[in-house]
Parts: C-alpha cells; sequence; structure tokens
C-alpha cells in the first residue's frame, strides 16, 4: 500500500531529525484506558527534574490528556487525529513543528488507544511500547499478536486488580513471551511504587 | 469519501436482505475488552429456547470469541478483518452467505474493540449497541462523542469494579446523556442478575 510506504519514509525523516537533536522518542501504544496516559505521568514525576521532557498527546479528543501531561508543567502537543483511530508521521512531523527541539531530551508520544492500526504506522520513534491491562480480559494477548511481536517493551498493567476481573498477569506475560521471546515484560500497578521504578528504570536505561 | 459511500450502499443491501427473512440485528460496539462477548453470551443464554439466534464475530482474529459462541450452540461466522479495526458491510454481506437466513430471528454482530472506526461504517444492523466498561476510565466518554451520539443504546459495563478502578458509573451515563439526550443507558455487572435481565428486557422490546 502507497499510504503506508510513504508514512514510513516520512517517519525514517522525523527519526533522523530527533537523533540530530539527541532526543530519545517512545511510541506509548495500548487499548483505549489501558493506562497510557498514568504511566507517562509516572515517568514525568520520576524523570522531570533531570531531564527536559515533551509529550505529544494523540486522540480523537487529544485535549482531554493534553491537559493531564500541562498540569505537570512540561512541553505538550495535543494532536487530534480526527477520525482516524491511529496516530502516523504526517501527524508528528506537524506536532515537531511546534516544538523547540532543542530544549528536548526525552518525548513521550502517546498514541491513540487501538492494538491493531499502530502496528502499520511507524512515527519515527526509538521505541515502541504497548501496554494491556488485565482488565481487557485475560486472552487480549493472543488476540493482537503483531503489535506484541513488533514493539520493544511490553507492559501488563492495573495488576492491582487482577482478582476482581479473574485475570491472570503471569498467564498474560508467558502469551506476550509465546509471541516474542526477546521482549522484556513488566508488570506494573499505579498502586505499587516499586513495580513503576522498574518502568523508570527500563526509559532510563536508554538515556545514558 | 468514496470507501463510505459505497460501504453504505452496501449495508442498505445488507438490512434489506435481514429485514426480508424478518431477522433483528445488532451491531454490538465497545473498546477492546469492554464486555461485548460476554453480554452477547448473556443474551444467547436467556434467549435462545424461544429465538433462533446466529453471531458474526469479527475481530484481527475472530476465531477466539466466534469458538465461546459456538460453545452455547448457536450458528456462529468468524469474520476476519485482516489488519482493519472495524468491521464493514462487505465483510457483513460476505457471513451472510454462510449463515441460513430463514432458520435465524436474531443476529449478533460483534464488532472489533474501537470506538472510532465503527461509527463510519454500517453494516445493515437494525440497531447499535455501544458498551463502554468503568476500567477504561471515567473520562472515556467525552472522549469519544461520535459513537455516543449515533448509537441506540449505551451500557456502561463491570460496574462491579468502579470502586477498583476509581470511576462513577452515573458520571458516565450523565456524559452519555450530555451527548445525546434520548439515548437509553443501562448499567451492568456479569455478577448482577438483574442488571442482565434489563439487557434481555431491551432486547426483547424489538421482537415483539
Ligand atoms: N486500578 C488501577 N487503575 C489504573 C491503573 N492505571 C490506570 N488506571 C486507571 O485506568 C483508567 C484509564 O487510565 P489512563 O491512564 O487514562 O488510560 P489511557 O490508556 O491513557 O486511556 P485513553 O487515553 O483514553 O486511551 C483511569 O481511571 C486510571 O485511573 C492501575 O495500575 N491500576
Ligand atoms: N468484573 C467484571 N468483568 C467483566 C464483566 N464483563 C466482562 N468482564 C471481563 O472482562 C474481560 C473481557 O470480556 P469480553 O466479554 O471478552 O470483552 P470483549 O469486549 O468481547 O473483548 P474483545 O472481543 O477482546 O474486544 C473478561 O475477562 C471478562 O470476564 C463484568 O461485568 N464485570
Ligand atoms: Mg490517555
Ligand atoms: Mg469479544
Ligand atoms: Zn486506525
Ligand atoms: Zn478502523
Amino acid at each position: 500500500k502507497d499510504v503506508l510506504k510513504a508514512n514510513n519514509e516520512l517517519a525514517y525523516s522525523n527519526r533522523k531529525l530527533l537523533v540530530k537533536h539527541g532526543i530519545f522518542t517512545m511510541n506509548i501504544m495500548g487499548a483505549i484506558g489501558s493506562g497510557k496516559t498514568t504511566l507517562i505521568e509516572e515517568a514525568i514525576n520520576a524523570l522531570k527534574e533531570r531531564y527536559r521532557i515533551a509529550v505529544i498527546a494523540g486522540d480523537v479528543v487529544a485535549q482531554m490528556d493534553a491537559s493531564r501531561f500541562e498540569k505537570l508543567g512540561v512541553k505538550t502537543v495535543a494532536a487530534n487525529t480526527g477520525r482516524e483511530c491511529h496516530l502516523d508521521a504526517k501527524l508528528i512531523e506537524r506536532s515537531l513543528a511546534n516544538i523547540d527541539l532543542k530544549d528536548i531530551d526525552i518525548l513521550f508520544i502517546e498514541n491513540v488507544g487501538n492494538l491493531i492500526c499502530p502496528v502499520d504506522y511507524k512515527l519515527g520513534e526509538h521505541v515502541r511500547v504497548v501496554i494491556v491491562s488485565v482488565s481487557e480480559g485475560e486472552d487480549t494477548v493472543l488476540k493482537h499478536p503483531m503489535i506484541f511481536r513488533t514493539s520493544d517493551l511490553a507492559i501488563v498493567n492495573k495488576v492491582d486488580i487482577s482478582e476482581a476481573v479473574s485475570a491472570d498477569p503471569s498467564k498474560m506475560r508467558g502469551d506476550i513471551n509465546q509471541l516474542n521471546p526477546s521482549i522484556p515484560v513488566l508488570l506494573t500497578s499505579k498502586n505499587d511504587a516499586i513495580s513503576i521504578d522498574r518502568w523508570i528504570e527500563y526509559i532510563e536505561s536508554h538515556l545514558e
């Protein structure tokens, strides 16, 4: 498909621009409500004293999540995707034009809630993170093999409510590693500080 | 867009075919893991003695949900959507060719988990149902106005875990009615038989 070819060429030029400025860029993907904004908020709070951070918040109504990031005092761009259920490289190129790239160390891109389309649309990111929450159901991983095969990190989130939704996070981790044996998998909960430390450590390991 | 125009023409002819056979058709939409399959299972168990039921289960890996319906003994078609994150009228037309329509009273169509694309792709259904679960976050309704404005019934599901995810189901119901004052809103939980009875009654009210 020509659309994807054009997108990936633009993603490549986004990437060159980000590398030129030494910006570490993460594409944060996951289903609607999986915890993308929450995990980015945790990362911002843990890292903003030592690193200069910007966020591009993508969604059909992008301002709602963008406001959560603005409250934390970091440069935020709301990228409205209109009727599209994924971000693309064009929207990222436009968003980057609104950021002073020489002032940034880390760029978080929050993608639209979706485990399907983001697989095909590269944006220019260094690292692709996929979040799946236990409340989506234990079989959600096996139902969406492609995104787990093509991501750099997987996070099983909201493990604090596993019992309430009768889901087993370690089975979900097993399913992820069955699809992609080399991908690291974190089990997190916003109510478990140690699990959040592991997420922050993963990010920092890319910054040295 | 010509794609949507062609889709809606095909949806119209699907609808004519279903009406000719007197089949009541519901398009069940909602985010990934919102409870679509569970609510259809409940409806099948409550109605299969009195009505002849078929299900079209749409997803990128459609067989997993299709197997859940097959276990209940109803005619099931797995509609694999490939890399698309929504069902379209073409895929429904093809699925209908695999069902003996003179033997059916009710057709459930489980759409792909997504609160965006299904808005634009009519399938030929009589009733459009949108499910949102409390675990997706309290603001999920306001973030996806279009699907709540264009559905016939809204369901706020998994209310049994509202406290665990700090979400208020009545606020979510308020948000739905703010976007669409005339849409009926049900609050359900698979663990609350009375709430499921309300869902069954809604379906039956269309069958008389
Ligand atoms: N119990 C529990 N709830 C969580 C956790 N992480 C996030 N949540 C809740 O889940 C809901 C959705 O979280 P968000 O961070 O907004 O999710 P999101 O993926 O950004 O959602 P969208 O941008 O709308 O797709 C909110 O109510 C959060 O409070 C967790 O670890 N445990
Ligand atoms: N606590 C609770 N869990 C529920 C409820 N309804 C569904 N679930 C759970 O939520 C998970 C997902 O339910 P499904 O019915 O498979 O959701 P779905 O919308 O069909 O999911 P996909 O087809 O993968 O998009 C399963 O683990 C269910 O057991 C409910 O009312 N309360
Ligand atoms: Mg978010
Ligand atoms: Mg399902
Ligand atoms: Zn999409
Ligand atoms: Zn789609």
